[in-house]
């Protein structure tokens, strides 16, 4: 399994629908200070079901919605779709391709989306959760973070490795 | 319980193995701080660059601390597998030398699964199979142009 | 209490100057969080890179969080001058063109004093006057190599 | 007035005496990883007088002396002195050299010497407060730590400024 593509509209500084074809493999993402990168990773923790908005920089909800710029008036929603080859099998859906999205208005209305059903946060979370995808399974790493593995008590560890095992 | 001894004594040996790797000698352990209570007992990070004496790990450098972390994230990901891997700029830290062996062992040795790696440095980006430039000609919108490495050579997509 | 209100408008002038030139454009402001109250209100930092949308300082990339508090550190040295300033690593986050503003700005505008900065970015080296090695030949064992650089050229030393 | 010399031995990683001959204007610190840059800054802390462990990556008080290497033993004490061009009368003192030293050894007793007149830490860190040197007044940033400024809460940050004031 892998993720195949991303889908960004609406969230942080993607003013513009963006779509994101990535390989199997190695990708790597570059670019200016403030040019979005970190803001690519963010869509991909929030559209898994992450729900602290600290985790994802922001202080209110709606920080994820773009604001607007210099020359730009503020979207009303923000909408990120995930989409994974599951040819493998490795979630348990009967698809072979499994689209995950999340949609935030400001109203504070939200959407979640698993193959165009609607769905539940919890649903998309619980998905995650079993296949081992997201920050508790090491495979995403935030920006300064790399060395927060050394700073934790063995105590914390264990349960750490425990969650993992 | 029996599968997280087994994971723990899989990672174990990976990490010691991959910290020899990625700093060319010195040595590397997981410990657990009970040997005879293995599953209440706390993991202990014991770490040694080469020729050094082992220390507290808060003694190692920035750059110490980073290359030991990401030999231990690759020890995990090595037992247990994960689809893919969101890296935010873990290289940051990095020597030019550690950079290009962090590379070498990403583009080499890296557990099997998909590594989407944002980065600053070349070495790093030199061992992509795909690259994914961010910019935002227009101020605060961002925009994404897409460069493929294929056996051909470069293609922008 | 009269000297710390001068000290305060003194920086906010400078962090708003200071910003303008390490951007190359945007603003930036202190803000008193109660004007009625200067003598004890709290402090608040508004950042807004060229171009972008005024925003809370935590969404900034971190970069720009870099430069944004570089842009502070100078203005305040600038105003309460600091014989010497350590600077570790300082220019860690910033990419290419953010590397070399900075050190543009450290070789032509930087409040007088002695700099002493922890680099690993060749852009921040050039604007050095002198550059200090530092190695291990001997495995653990820290040894200086220094270099000056002068107007007639590199010398060894 | 400004850093003309530092004299590191036994200090970290710096088993041998080490001098560097500081100039006035900009001086950059390079170096691979783990070669002893950080331990620069930190013998200029520990000998302005920081009493905290914690602040100096350590987590025993004799963390500050060479511990040895798989060839090296290691030493009985560390010292460090900073020798400061005090033309311009900036410190409070009639030389026009001040020399600061602090010595630690492994038996846990220490020295403090002003001009090799020996004296109490309490001497060297208000000499150093009274000229506004140190973490405190901006003047030492250490590692990792350049955006801490940023994190400060308002308040935090007024006191910060009234001490600079
Ligand atoms: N809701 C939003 N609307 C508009 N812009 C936003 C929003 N949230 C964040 N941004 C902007 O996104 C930018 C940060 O992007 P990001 O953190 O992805 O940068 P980056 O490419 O990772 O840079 P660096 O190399 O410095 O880490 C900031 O300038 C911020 O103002
Ligand atoms: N008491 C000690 N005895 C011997 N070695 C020590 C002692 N304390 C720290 N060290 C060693 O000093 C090294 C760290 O040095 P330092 O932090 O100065 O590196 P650095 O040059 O700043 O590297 P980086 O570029 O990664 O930040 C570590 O390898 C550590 O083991
Ligand atoms: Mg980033
Ligand atoms: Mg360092």
């Amino acid at each position: 399994m892998y993720l195949k593509r991303l889908e960004i509209f609406g969230f942080k500084s993607f003013a513009e629908k963006t779509e994101i074809q990535f390989s199997d493999g190695i990708s790597a993402i570059v670019g200016p200070n403030g040019s979005g990168k970190s803001n690519i990773s963010d869509a991909i923790c929030w559209v898994m079901g992450e729900q602290s908005i600290k985790n994802l920089r922001g202080s209110k909800l709606e920080d994820v919605i773009f604001a607007g710029s210099e020359k730009r008036k503020p979207l009303g929603y923000a909408q990120v779709s995930l989409v994974l080859d599951n040819s493998d099998g490795y979630l348990p859906l009967s698809y072979s391709e499994v689209v995950i999205t999340r949609k935030f208005y400001r109203s504070g209305e939200s959407q979640f989306l698993i193959n165009n059903n609607e769905c539940r946060l919890k649903d998309i979370q619980e998905l995650m959760l079993d296949t081992g995808l997201g920050k508790e399974a090491y495979s995403i790493i935030s920006q300064g973070k790399v060395d927060e593995i050394l700073n934790s008590s063995p105590e914390q560890r264990r349960l750490i490795f425990e969650e993992a095992a | 319980e029996k599968n997280f001894l087994e994971t723990i004594s899989k990672v174990k040996a990976n990490f010691s193995l991959i910290y020899g790797q990625l700093f060319e000698g010195g040595r590397a352990e997981l410990v657990l701080t009970d040997e005879d209570n293995p599953l209440e007992a706390g993991i202990e990070i014991i770490a040694q660059p080469p020729g050094k004496k082992q220390q507290h790990l808060s003694l190692l450098s920035g750059g110490e601390r980073a290359l030991t972390a990401i030999a231990l994230l690759f020890a995990i990901l090595r037992v247990k597998k994960s689809p893919f891997s969101i890296l935010d700029e873990i290289d940051a830290s990095l020597d030019e030398a550690n950079v290009r062996r962090f590379a070498d062992f990403l583009k080499k040795h890296a557990p099997s699964g998909q590594y989407i790696i944002i980065t600053h440095q070349k070495a790093t980006m030199s061992a992509a199979d795909a690259l994914y430039g961010v910019t935002m000609e227009e101020a605060g919108v961002s925009k994404i142009i897409s460069v493929k490495f294929d056996e051909e050579g470069r293609e922008a997509v």
